[in-house]
């Protein structure tokens, strides 16, 4: 009667969970997870992404074969089968660093339901440098084991390509245009991603570029220990037991960041715990006054090389170049954290203009540079658009809801660890730092409008006069 | 640099996804889980529900200890560590029928959240018979290989229970009152779940009991095969691959529900598959045949009896029992189907009387009898109730919101599996199928409520005339 329950069969039946609840949603996350993974590979290797990305027709109605390509790294030849037919499993989780990826599930979720609607294998090409061999394999996911299937593989030629992989699979979706489609996630990528290059052709054959705007790369992320302000009592617990350090003072300088002797000496006083100790002798009782010492003892904040943001004039030159408008405001807050996770919020807004009046303000969302497009009412960053006051720079706006008029808004959350609402990472969780962060941005960027609003309306005033 | 990310360590990090966002939630969600599981049980062996929960301050300041006792069947004494010490394993995923629990992570997700936050080990007492010891048992959760770390174990005596579990925890946690709070969860728990007694001690060592209203237990539900129109072709593959049926017909007819010989012959026969033939030599040709033919061919709607609504008589009474108003109605629909899972939704209302009127309704939402207490925005119970077009009842109701007025709006949705938006089960995801129904619920209500609006309004009109 008690089972063990594979991860895989669970996502099996849940696949709501990872965002394939329809064919037309599923055919967007897939390329999502694909794509994501591309700009997080050439970034890494500190290469311009060139991607592919190619919508087909497959073998019977309502089915699609999708191809995404790119000039990535490539992927070892022992780590694909895992990299795509094993639900957590991946490079990115145990580091402490912005990236799009952060789960291990992405790319084998897509093989997943795949598998689910059409039965066929994923198909992956993979080359790791220019004199060596590619490495083509087809594999499914056994569900009940969660691990892979091989069903072929052999080494061949990839001739025009020094590295870089593909990654094509045929499944069950729906094609269409406009606010949650795949054209729609790309134009949005392109936008927060303007070191990017993507090509991509669509079911009807036409064939779309979305070209580099610049060739500087984003600043390149290096991982940091996690901040003892965001350490648990039973991770510190874990950490105390596994540690090499000899002695209690030396174990908290090693294994966290910003933590330097003067540092170490006091939490250890603050909790009566001696600094020579062996952390591995120590009670739970001592854990836990040491948990509470840490509480207590100003530490400085988080170093912040681990995140990258966007920045406030690469921001407001992709939002002039997408949005004919009157107004423009981008800001960029100084990183804050949450359960000890660095994060940074930006924000801009597009007023006036070729937009238009009646309807309530469009609100674009990001996450390390993804586009959100789906589960909008769930998530933190619409919350506080909600929750700002927006009477107060002279816009319309009923309780509840959101502002009314000629506006485009657009957050973006940079951070180590974006806390989603659900595995299909589309909505992110209402975490009170992060709710404040995002009201202060939308605050100036409402600042910013009023003003400009007033004067043109005394500018309005005064021209009716003459 | 490529590591497989065990099932508890990707909760840890994500415990919002469990519903553990806050120390307020997560003693909720730790109770809900446990209080579910105490009724689950109670009802697998046909016994009126008898549950004691107690909240008592812990070892330091907002930290408590909670406990649940049931008068279940209790637990086996070898599956005990992994029941509470494993996510991922338990006894309701596999089967296909009505119940609170499905996934398998509930209480073990409460003690990781336990342990997180207070280093503290669970506590299970458990006895399967009243002649036999009982079994007690203090365990943590081993993040790392998600298993259970059993600290101590022995039989014990106790006396006073033929059988039950008890389990006891100390977490992070705040207590409140109020609408997402602990006594609002009992208070509607016991709504629909009249054949339980809830026996609960606060902090404040204030003891309330929630009467059993009736001793009729809810009619047992029977697990039921999966249904032909629900399942996809990547599962058609692999129940293919391990049926013990030696023909394919006999396939059909042994695995499924609603399939009789007839069926069986016809799927064959508009796949042009040899009904005769050995379903394990099948290629995946002749599979994507017979799923497209299944979709084709007449086939009845699941068996019903795998789901057990509360009953519109019942949750009438209930309604009339905890809110005083002047009007009430309340519907139970005949079963729906999505992905091939059978559901059943039932709604109520009540209006006017002590009610307050300048408020927009209050929905209270329910999923297999357990209140949904948050997450109101995402839910397609909120989303089907805001786009029920309300006015044509004489009610007011804006764009996008919902109706204003001295009203409480009840909705539960029964069924086999419930998809939910998280694994904090506090959700449902938006299906058509099941926004439909809900909507067609709601616009009986609504219809019965605009006739006794009209009625009212003519009577007070004519009462002014005199
Ligand atoms: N195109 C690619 N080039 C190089 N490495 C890749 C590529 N795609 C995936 N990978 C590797 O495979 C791993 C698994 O990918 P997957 O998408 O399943 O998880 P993830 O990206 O780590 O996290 P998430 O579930 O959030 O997407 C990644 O961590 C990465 O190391
Ligand atoms: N009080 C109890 N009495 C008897 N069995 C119990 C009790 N609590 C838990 N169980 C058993 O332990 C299993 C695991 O419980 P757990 O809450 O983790 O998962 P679940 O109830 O199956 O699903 P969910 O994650 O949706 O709650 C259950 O399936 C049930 O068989
Ligand atoms: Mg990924
Ligand atoms: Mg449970």
């Amino acid at each position: 009667k008690q089972k063990q329950i594979s991860i895989s069969e669970f996502f099996a039946k849940n696949r709501h969970l990872l965002g394939f609840d329809n064919p037309r949603k599923a055919l967007l996350t897939a390329i999502k997870e694909m794509v994501d993974n591309s700009l997080d590979a050439c970034e890494d290797m500190g290469t311009p992404p060139d991607i592919f990305v190619a919508i087909e027709p497959g073998g019977r109605e309502n089915r699609f074969r999708i191809t995404v390509r790119d000039n990535g790294p490539g992927i070892l030849k022992a780590q694909v089968p895992s990299v795509f037919g094993k639900l957590l499993y991946g490079s990115k989780f145990h580091g402490y660093r912005q990236q799009r990826g952060q789960q291990g599930i992405g790319v084998s979720a897509a093989g997943l339901y795949a598998m689910l609607t059409t039965g066929k294998a994923v198909e992956i090409k993979t080359k790791t440098g220019p004199r060596r061999k590619a490495y083509s394999c087809q594999l499914r996911i056994d569900t009940q084991h969660n691990r892979p299937d091989r069903l072929g593989e052999k080494d061949i030629e990839w001739e025009d390509v020094p590295h870089g992989t593909e990654v094509a699979m045929e499944l069950e979706g729906t094609y269409s245009r406009g606010r949650h489609s795949v054209d729609s996630y790309l134009e949005q990528t392109a936008i927060t991603n303007p070191h990017a290059q993507i090509t991509y052709r669509t079911p009807d054959g036409e064939e779309r570029v979305f070209e580099r705007a610049t060739t500087e790369m984003p600043r390149p992320t290096q991982a940091i220990k996690p901040h003892p302000y965001g350490v648990e009592l039973g991770v510190l617990l874990k950490m105390v037991k596994e540690t090499k350090a000899k002695q209690l003072a030396e174990f908290f300088q090693s294994e966290f960041s910003r933590v330097g002797n003067k540092v170490a000496q006091e939490i250890c006083l603050s909790a009566k715990a001696d600094p020579k100790s062996n952390p591995h002798r120590l009670s739970r009782g001592t854990v836990d006054e040491l948990y509470h010492a840490i509480q207590k003892t100003k530490i400085s904040a988080p170093p912040t090389d681990c995140i990258s943001p966007i920045g406030d004039t690469l921001l407001l030159k992709s939002l002039q170049k997408e949005v004919e408008a009157d107004f423009y405001h981008t800001v960029t807050r100084s990183p804050a954290v949450y359960r000890g996770m660095p994060f940074c919020i930006e924000a801009g807004i597009a007023y006036g203009g070729g937009l238009t009046g009646d309807d309530p303000a469009r609100l674009l969302r990001f996450a390390n540079r993804v586009p959100l497009l789906y589960q909008q009412a769930g998530c933190a960053v619409t919350k506080a658009t909600i929750e700002t006051a927006w009477r107060n720079y002279r816009l319309q706006q009923s309780r509840g809801a959101m502002p009314v008029g000629p506006m485009i808004i657009v957050v973006h959350m940079a951070s180590v660890w974006v806390p989603f609402t659900s595995e299909s990472k589309e909505a992110v969780a209402s975490y009170p730092e992060i709710m404040k962060e995002i009201k202060l941005a939308l605050q100036e960027c409402g600042r910013k409008l009023g003003t400009f609003l007033r004067k043109r309306r005394r500018e309005e005033d005064e021209a009716k006069k003459r």
